[in-house]
């Protein structure tokens, strides 16, 4: 599974369609202070699940919506997609545990044509393994969030809820609170948490 | 599970303070250590005690890890990241300007040791310092031409001024 | 008492958010305020209110300073404390790395901002940027020839190395 | 009143005799992590009255005191000294109010040699005003302790407590948890402060 792609739109900062391709081992975002640099981990953030306004560096959610400049009228909705590659990972066959008539299988070879003589409807599965939970090569996840307050979540256009998305990241060391997001400024927070947290930490890579 | 937890706990001890593990690789020498915390009658358990942390840069004796410098702090940070991404990998890593900290000599030793990792794993690095920069293998400049409107161009490292600022041709 | 401190209120809030105050200087425009919090009853109590504060760069319009970035609070607070020596000058300040945050033009900013302050105060500044230093009218180098022992040298800003390291001739 | 000079001898990674002379407007410190920069803002916070160890990075107060290092045995004291200048803002002729037959002086004119013909004794106190209360051109403040756990304080040599030494600094706006230090990684703190913490630091230069 990997990161392919970011796509803001009247999220903070980025009042306009903003892409970031992550198609390279290590990147870069530079830029000069207060251009939208750490808006960009805001945003991985967001969609990722986060349910904290405070921790957006917010005082309500609805401040990730494009609140206006000095040339521009602020946004009515403040939208985020992460692309993954997600790739099958190994087929294997397995047997759906649900076939009933499980037992009839060994006694009835099957004849050369490949036709089972056996009278038992045999489920075989073709069962992928992906790291996403999702069938699918790409998955896209969104997160969009109206200045009315309405709230959506989508994986692969789908309607889903918050929990879903949270779970989709399960076990996979991505996550609002995983140690795979270090915050500006946050960089000594892992040594110097109290003991209780750091075993936080560490339980989400067991 | 306990066990996949106690698995976890050695894993990352020695990723982060063995002999050849992170810590020692980004201070070149020294040493580091983990342990769970024991309660007041001296048990550990380990489905709940928590984990404290031991480091001493070489030829030092800090008693507590409170006594490091900023620079110090931030380098064994990355080291114990580092250690536990080398036994549970997250697919990318994003990391918000973790080296303002660091003098020249750790800014090089820090951005080159991500490159341990690229085989599992991407990373996302937010940065002002150029030595970070050069150990890119793209940047993306953020910038605002409009003010208050963040927009994002593709730079390369020599479009990055002096002063900071992305060059114009970079910003079209 | 009441009067003195409402009189360092609003000379503060003039050194800061007035349109020559520190915040417009540092920022090159926008704006900044700082009130006293009412309570419940939308009371104003000058002996015992809290301080709100409010930064706009130019060009954007924050709701609140946590929305600001890391270098803009750097800066954000650079001018308070400026404004604050305005009215009070204390006879000597200590800022260890708080330019950290700031790319180079803000650095330059910073550090240029500190001079209209020498008629009453002096500064004692450690910083790794060399923007910084360069504004420094003497440097002292402190490094470790022997591990874990401090010792001080005084240094030219040429021996100041690329990679942060001072000189071997600044050394001895 | 001008902080002159520093000079540290067994505090934290300042194991040896170590002085820095405050000559010029604005002193530059620099060197690579680790190395004691910050330890010299301690130095200076602990000489002016810090009573929190934790404010020094440690976790007892005896962790000021130089522990060892690869090369060097641990020593039994830390001792910092700073020197101000401290020279003389003004003079002015005060009588002192204490001089009980204040309205005899009024009708006894001095005789031209100088010998007042009256009875009462009059106390012309010559007060000077200087920025720290000591009347001294220079002042030496010296914190030091042992790893016994004595401690000392010392005002131009002479033994006092360290509410003296808190004292001698109050109204010049140096102090501990005043605005003229800012330690590493605490530059937002004082946006970040809550709005009464806010109040205090102003309430200090009131
Ligand atoms: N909802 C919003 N609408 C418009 N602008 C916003 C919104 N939320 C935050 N901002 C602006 O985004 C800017 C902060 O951006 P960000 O923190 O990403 O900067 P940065 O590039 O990380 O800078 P630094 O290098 O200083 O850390 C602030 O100036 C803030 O006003
Ligand atoms: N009592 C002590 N005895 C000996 N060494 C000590 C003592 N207390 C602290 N130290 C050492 O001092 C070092 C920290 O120094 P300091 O924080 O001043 O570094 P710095 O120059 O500010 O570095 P940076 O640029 O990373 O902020 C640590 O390595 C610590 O072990
Ligand atoms: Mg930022
Ligand atoms: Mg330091």
């Amino acid at each position: 599974m990997r990161l392919a792609k970011l796509t803001l739109s009247g999220f903070k900062s980025f009042a306009d369609t903003t892409e970031f391709t992550f198609d390279a081992p290590v990147i870069g975002i530079v830029g000069p202070n207060g251009c939208g640099k750490s808006n960009v981990v805001d945003a991985i953030k967001w969609v990722l699940g986060e349910r904290s306004a405070k921790s957006l560096r917010g005082s309500a959610m609805i401040d990730v919506i494009f609140a206006g400049s000095a040339t521009r009228k602020p946004l009515g909705c403040a939208s985020v997609t992460l692309t993954f590659d997600n790739p099958v990972l190994d087929r294997s066959v397995e047997v759906a545990p649900s076939a009933p008539a499980m037992e009839t299988i060994e006694d009835e070879q099957e004849s050369d044509d490949g036709e089972a003589e056996g009278s038992a409807q045999v489920r075989r599965g073709l069962v992928v393994h992906r790291a996403l939970p999702v069938d699918h090569d790409v998955v896209e996840v969104t997160r969009r969030l109206y200045s009315d307050g309405r709230s959506e979540y989508l994986i692969n256009g789908k309607k889903v809820r918050l929990r879903d998305i949270r779970e989709l990241f399960m076990d996979t060391g991505i996550g609002t609170d995983a140690y795979s997001i270090i915050e500006q400024g946050k960089v000594a927070a892992l040594l110097e948490a109290n003991p209780a947290e750091r075993r936080a930490i560490l339980e989400e890579a067991a | 599970s306990r066990v996949r937890f106690e698995e976890t706990f050695n894993a990352v001890r020695t990723n982060f303070g063995g002999t050849d593990g992170m810590f020692r690789r980004l201070f070149g020498g020294g040493s580091a250590d983990m342990f769970l915390v024991p309660d007041e009658e001296g048990n550990v358990d380990w489905l709940a005690s928590g984990i404290e942390i031991r480091a001493k840069p070489p030829g030092k004796e800090p008693r507590v890890i409170s006594q490091l410098s900023g620079g110090e702090k931030s380098m064994t940070t990355v080291a114990l990241l580092l250690a536990i991404f080398q036994s549970k990998p997250a697919p990318f890593c994003i990391l918000d300007e973790v080296d303002a900290a660091l003098d020249e000599a750790n800014t090089e030793r820090f951005a080159s040791s991500l490159h341990g990792f690229l085989d599992r794993s991407h990373f996302i690095v937010i940065t002002h310092h150029k030595r970070t920069m050069q150990h890119c293998h793209k940047l993306y400049g953020v910038t605002m031409p409009q003010r208050g409107v963040s927009r994002r161009v593709a730079v390369r490292f020599e479009q990055v001024g002096n002063d900071g600022r992305l060059s114009k041709d970079a910003v079209e």
